[in-house]
């Protein structure tokens, strides 16, 4: 599963999610990336999600959406949303990732797993491209 | 007005034991024309849904992700391709399921958003509309790698059991 989130210089917020699920799914198994609001989700109001991980997991708490309404309607920052969130995710049994980006330029990702292909640019000039946990 | 852009290319059991050091150089590398592609966007003051849409065709097309060309396999051996995307002005969204010839699906998620009523797509009727949109196709022969048919192959090996952490890349 590959992803993007971005923040541009009007304050609109947008994310992509794209996969090609696990390696041996049957029966039609979609996981959460297509499913808008569980692997993505974009609104200028709270911020821009894309997920990655056990895509079940992600649909039954319904991730992406789940933390941007957790901003909009609780005053959340997008940083605890998204940690207290993937909390969620990890209690139910799952694993995985998240980045996000937010209409005042925050920028964060989050992962409960020992890796995550991820990087980050802004127009400040910073850039991190990063795979293993300890990076 | 500044802008950021961030990106990912799957979560797992990635250590340094279990990727090797050229799959991690070829995924950084990756990453960073990635972030150059949407970057090119966001610099010239473009949107964002464009800028997500420009950095994920980079790594659809990069075969060190599980996601377009190098994506995992269904059972039956088929790459079978899902993306959506989201548009934060508007909460304008399109998304496609199990789509099996497309180059890029994060695109023919765009079109189903721009060119139709509707969210999200599915399988034949999604490939349908692609070719109805112009999509560039893509062949299951350009889609699916070795490497991946050697995975699936060893995990039917193993019994073929759904697993939900068995995660590829």
């Amino acid at each position: 599963t590959v992803g993007a989130v971005a923040c541009d210089v009007h304050g609109h917020v947008a994310a992509a999610t794209s996969t090609g699920g696990v390696t041996g799914k049957r029966w039609g198994r979609i996981g959460d990336s297509p499913l808008i609001g569980a692997g993505t989700y974009a609104d200028d109001r709270a911020g821009a999600v894309s997920c990655t991980g056990s895509g079940e997991f992600f649909i039954r708490a319904n991730v992406a959406h789940e933390i941007c309404a957790r901003v909009r309607l609780a005053g959340e920052t997008l940083e605890a949303a998204v940690e207290t969130v993937l909390a969620e995710v990890t209690a139910l049994g799952g694993t995985g990732g998240i980045i996000v980006a937010g209409p005042k330029g925050e920028a964060l990702w989050r992962f409960s797993t020992p890796g995550m292909y991820r990087a980050r640019l802004d127009s400040a000039g910073g850039r991190e491209v990063a795979v293993f946990g300890d990076e | 007005m500044s802008w950021t852009l961030i990106l990912h290319g799957g979560a797992g059991q990635m250590t340094r034991d279990t990727v090797s050091q050229a799959q991690a150089e070829g995924a950084r590398a990756a990453l960073g024309r990635a972030l150059d592609a949407g970057a090119a966007v966001l610099a010239a003051d473009g949107a964002a849904l464009d800028a997500v849409e420009a950095a994920v065709r980079v790594l659809e097309d990069d075969p060190h992700f599980n996601s377009g060309r190098g994506a995992a396999l269904t059972h039956a051996g088929v790459a079978e391709l899902d993306a959506a995307i989201m548009d934060g002005r508007n909460r304008n969204a399109g998304a496609v399921a199990g789509v099996t010839a497309t180059r890029n699906p994060v695109s023919l998620a765009r079109a189903v958003m721009a060119n139709s009523p509707h969210v999200l797509l599915s399988g034949a009727g999604a490939d349908a509309f692609s070719v109805e949109q112009g999509c560039e196709p893509a062949t299951q022969d350009w889609l699916v790698l070795p490497e991946r048919r050697a995975q699936l192959d060893e995990m039917l090996e193993g019994g073929g059991a759904f697993d939900v952490d068995m995660k590829y890349g």
